[in-house]
């Protein structure tokens, strides 16, 4: 089951806060239980799906999106707070809100909700699930707390052995550079004295020619 | 011309490394990079 | 200021879940403020330095002692359900608290609380506060999971740095010693054709001796 318990303020009422808690099984639009509080009383009401449907056509709007507009005013909690305008009238225990589009009101649903019997339970109950929710959220970033952590140690770890790869590999460039130019300084050295010979010789050869 | 293709034909090999002047890392690799594909 | 909302039950009402918010200003040491609601009343008491420096004298207990138990039992919620019993009077708004240790109870502490007039105000605030918390912590999450995606990336990149280092290193000296063959095989073509060259020499040396 999902849940979500947001802020919201009555028009009849704005200098009091008061908190609306929807809960749904599969999906918002599949029905859902809205549940109202000021801390001191509260009203529970069931919106099934036919009558989400029938509130969709009302509007002429498609379901899907009727339920996207329902889910951005009871569940998300974001945004500027004169979006969404909230009535409650506790005399008749309707709920309805109003969807705020440059200086446009336009009505967004209307649902009947009963009194509590027993308040107390219904905010135990609120107050509960939140601090279920506060450890379960602790719990989530102590553990991708620990898996940064853990993260930045691999990272540490193959870093030095990418710069230890990268050290080894210009040595044994510089070592085979040294090896390669004893070598060829040696063939070089040979081919020198060859020439050297072989220009004796010839010179030697055209001397006793001269000679002769 | 030939006479010049001659003096460095004598003095370098087909890869640009002279047959009597010594050899140092700079100038080693100056011809390797010059060499193609290695077989 | 630092706050923490936990949940206890009182061995007068077993059945009933009751909150315990805990207020303090830098440290639990320096005196805090201790709020109990049952979601439907409320009582608030403030515990100064100079009565937990007392408490611990009279329980022949070091004050940074003392208030590590206070920490354990008042705030900190976690550990098994029977450490710690809490009782409060309704009548005389006494609260106080016992650690259980093997089947023998200790005292811990003993504090008066004052039944707030607008309990309605205070349940709102302590929701307000769990809310709070909740898009606090919520906030924390999704910056360390996308730090979490962040360092997963880096470590691919670095590992795949690491990998291609590996891979040029072996490739590198087989690379180096084809081109160190070609050059030295140059030259050891040319010290042959000098040895042949000096060979026709001293044999046409010979022959010419020879012939005269």
């Amino acid at each position: 089951m999902e849940r979500k318990v947001s802020r919201i303020y009555l028009t009849s009422e704005p200098e009091i806060i008061h908190f609306l808690q929807v809960a749904w099984e599969k999906t918002l639009g599949s029905g859902f239980v809205i549940t109202l509080t000021d801390g001191q009383s509260a009203w529970i009401g069931t919106v099934s799906e036919s009558e989400i449907s029938q509130e969709a056509d009302d509007m002429a709007l498609e379901k899907e999106k009727y339920v996207d507009e329902l889910r951005k005013a009871l569940v998300s909690g974001a945004g500027p707070t004169d979006t969404y305008k909230f009535n409650f009238s506790k005399d008749s225990c309707q709920f309805s809100f109003e969807k705020n589009l440059k200086d446009v009101s336009f009505r967004l649903g209307s649902f009947n909700l009963e009194k509590v019997a027993n308040p107390a339970e219904v905010i135990r109950e609120l107050i509960c699930y939140c601090l279920d929710t506060i450890s379960e959220k602790q719990a989530k970033n102590e553990h991708l707390q620990k898996e940064n952590e853990r993260l930045l140690r691999d990272w540490n770890d193959v870093q030095e052995r990418f710069e230890k790869c990268v050290s080894a590999k210009e040595a044994v460039e510089t070592d085979l550079y040294k090896r390669f130019i004893l070598v060829l300084n040696e063939k070089k050295a040979k081919i020198r004295s060859l020439y050297k010979l072989l220009n004796e010789v010839q010179e030697l050869e055209k001397n006793i020619e001269h000679k002769r | 011309c030939p006479s010049t293709k001659q003096h460095f034909a004598r003095q370098y090999d087909c890869h640009g490394d002279s047959y009597f002047v010594d050899t140092d890392v700079n100038q080693l690799k100056e011809v390797f990079s010059g060499i193609k594909t290695p077989g």
